[in-house]
């Protein structure tokens, strides 16, 4: 474990953290997009399939605990919670998210490190949460104007995976053999999808005004 | 020993 890993896991702890505020204290789910939900719920499910099988660390359990707990109950929060259902836009997020998980299955079966079934399914989860805030994105264009919590969810979302590849690179050069080609470049998609939300977030947030 | 490659990250 380093800085770079460690800041990047509480990073990503603090966007579910927001957005979980967010949906149950004012039980409003207003511009965040339930198919960009669905799709981290599948990558925390099918990356943290070795939950049982492999210990790491406690800290590894528990924080892979918190991340599929978290992103199952924010669906169902969306989905089902009668309040928090009736504030989620449902008009404006149309993004097709069920033509990218084959296309990621696609891939994971045909470049992965080892074909074995954990294996590929871990693989498919770095290529599908690289694309999974695609949904988000494309809400936020439409609803033009977010509240301030939607923005630092979006925000540190973006940023945990920004820590992480400081944490490969820091890696790279502290032990020897660590190459994982995959993660690094999935993780580097990822990250630069964010750009241009990065781009206007610090422009807003020097301006001090909401994110647009 | 070639210990399964253990994915040690989140």
């Amino acid at each position: 474990m380093n800085i770079f890993r460690l800041a990047g896991d509480m990073t990503h702890l603090a966007s579910v953290l927001v957005l979980l505020l967010k949906i149950h204290t004012i039980k409003s789910c207003a511009g965040v997009s339930l198919r960009t939900q669905e799709l981290y719920a599948i990558v925390f499910a099918t990356r943290y399939l070795d939950i049982f099988t492999s210990f790491v660390s406690v800290y590894n359990t528990f924080m892979k605990l918190v991340f599929l707990g978290s992103s199952f109950s924010i669906v169902w929060y969306m989905r089902y919670h009668k309040a928090v259902h009736r504030t989620y836009d449902r008009e404006q997020d149309t993004f097709r998210h069920w033509f990218l998980v084959l296309p990621c299955l696609v891939l994971a079966l045909l470049i992965h490190e080892k074909f074995t079934f954990l294996e590929v399914l871990w693989t498919f989860s770095l290529y599908l949460e690289a694309v999974a805030i695609l949904p988000q994105l494309v809400l936020l264009q439409r609803t033009r104007n977010i509240d301030n919590l939607t923005g630092q969810y979006i925000f540190l979302l973006g940023g945990y995976r920004g820590l992480y590849i400081l944490n490969w690179i820091y890696r790279y050069f502290t032990e020897p053999h660590f190459v994982h080609w995959i993660t690094w470049i999935a993780g580097l998609v990822q990250t630069l999808l964010y750009a241009d939300f990065f781009y206007y977030y610090f422009l807003r947030f020097i301006g001090g005004r909401g994110v647009e | 020993q070639d210990q399964p490659q253990k994915h040690d990250e989140l």
